[in-house]
């Protein structure tokens, strides 16, 4: 499932 | 978390506070190009603004605290308490050639078209491009102060060691983020040429001056 990863990044 | 993301936020934390502590304790922005400080700061707004509406955890929260009032703290000093210090002359890009094309890459690029969203992509194309005015000022003044090469140094490091982040999270959790990922290649290879005179002359103790 590639779906966002960086809406928990700083 | 893992060790890329932990270790590149804390080269993004040293790099906020080397450049803080470098005009507060010079009294000095000599070499600074507070254009690319307003850009950031503009980074960090368009991009914390879920800071009230949604917690994802104690570290995130502080960490952007302490993004947003250093940057705007760093402004401060540039366009006011030091502004006597500041290089106007040599500060002269053109921000209106990145801002443009960047609103208009937000809209027409993004993962959906909703304002917070369209705000995270506007900041994360922003951010990527940012570093440019520093980088063509010190091209401008030919040279740059020892300690200002440090504070770009760990700002480069920071989306390079990131890039690394969305590899390990890609690999062991299935995430991606082609928009994340390709303003983070964009960016990290922005300074490529940087990170080369650094390790060749600032790693050596010489003075960073250009031409090479």
């Amino acid at each position: 499932s590639l779906h966002r990863a960086a809406k928990d990044e700083l | 978390m893992n060790i890329f993301r932990l270790t590149g936020d804390l080269s993004h934390l040293a790099a906020i506070i080397i450049l803080l502590l470098k005009i507060w304790k010079t009294r000095s922005c000599a070499g600074i190009s507070g254009k690319s400080q307003i850009l950031f700061a503009l980074v960090f707004t368009t991009r914390y603004l879920d800071l009230f509406s949604s917690f994802i955890s104690l570290y995130n929260t502080v960490m952007k605290v302490i993004y947003i009032m250093c940057a705007y703290a760093t402004v401060y000093l540039i366009y006011g308490k030091f502004k006597a210090t500041y290089d106007g002359n040599h500060d002269t890009f053109r921000v209106e050639f990145l801002l443009i094309p960047v609103v208009l890459l937000a809209v027409l690029i993004n993962h959906a078209f909703a304002p917070m969203e369209i705000l995270w992509t506007f900041s994360i194309y922003l951010e990527s491009v940012a570093i440019l005015p520093q980088l063509f000022m010190i091209s401008k003044t030919g040279e740059a102060e020892t300690i200002t090469t440090h504070y770009l140094f760990f700002l480069g490091l920071y989306r390079t060691l990131y890039l690394f982040n969305w590899i390990w999270r890609f690999y062991f959790e299935g995430f991606f983020d082609l928009i994340a990922v390709v303003a983070g290649l964009v960016q990290t290879i922005l300074y490529c040429d940087f990170f080369y005179l650094y390790i060749t002359k600032v790693l050596k103790g010489k003075k960073l001056s250009l031409p090479a």
